[in-house]
């Protein structure tokens, strides 16, 4: 464990908390894309299947729960509870057209081809894109409240931490994963934009345009 | 192949 790496879960941990707590106390699901959300929870679904055979620590046993736990309650606040304040009209981007060729990928580019690596590949691929179908609504209802930039901050924010995780861990421990650092790289580029906005125009706080 | 060096991240 290091700085950069400890640091990027607490901020992916924040972003999760934050955006479960603001759909929770608001009770609205309004310009949150539900398609993300979804995405998500099947990233963490795929890649922490190894929570029943083996054990690494408890605090990545605990952070593991916690994730899958708050992603399903947020997809479940979203399409169920709160499903009256989903705005599905702006939530229209065609997920299929990420998980196909991730699946693809994941099958075709992997370090082993077992279920559990590919699953895990699989789920490296999908989060790196995962956050379109939310940065997509957002370019369509050309707003975002501030705590849900606050949120995606936070999870752009992780990622970009974790590069520097895995540069730190090729110079200390010798080993590196280029599908991960690819996959990582690409996921901190889609957010580029957003933070560039968020940077400049975060200080006087109002609504986020494009 | 061996499984990615990065199981043991989140």
């Amino acid at each position: 464990m290091n700085v950069f790496r400890l640091t990027g879960d607490l901020s992916h941990l924040a972003a999760i908390i934050i955006l479960l707590l603001k759909i929770w106390k608001s009770r609205s699901c309004a310009g949150i894309s539900g398609k993300s959300q979804i995405l998500f929870a099947i990233v963490f679904t795929t890649r922490y299947l190894d929570l029943l055979t083996s054990f690494i620590s408890l605090y990545n046993t605990c952070m593991k729960v916690i994730y899958i736990g708050c992603a399903y309650a947020t997809v479940y606040l979203i399409y169920a509870k709160f499903r009256a304040t989903y705005d599905g009209n702006h939530d229209s981007f065609r997920v299929e057209f990420l998980v196909v060729p991730v699946g693809g990928l994941s099958v075709l580019i992997n370090h082993d081809f077992s279920p559990l690596e590919i699953l895990w590949t699989f789920s490296i691929y999908l989060e790196s894109v995962a956050i379109l179908p939310q940065l997509f609504m957002i370019s369509k209802t050309g707003e975002a409240e501030t705590i849900t930039t606050h949120y995606l901050f936070c999870l752009g924010l992780y990622r970009a931490l974790y590069l520097f995780n895995w540069i730190w861990r090729f110079y200390f421990e010798g080993f590196f994963d280029m599908i991960a650092i690819v996959a990582g790289v690409v996921q901190t580029v889609l957010y580029c934009d957003f933070f560039y906005l968020y940077v400049t125009k975060g200080w006087f706080s109002r609504p986020y345009r494009l | 192949d061996t499984e990615s060096p990065m199981k043991d991240e989140l």
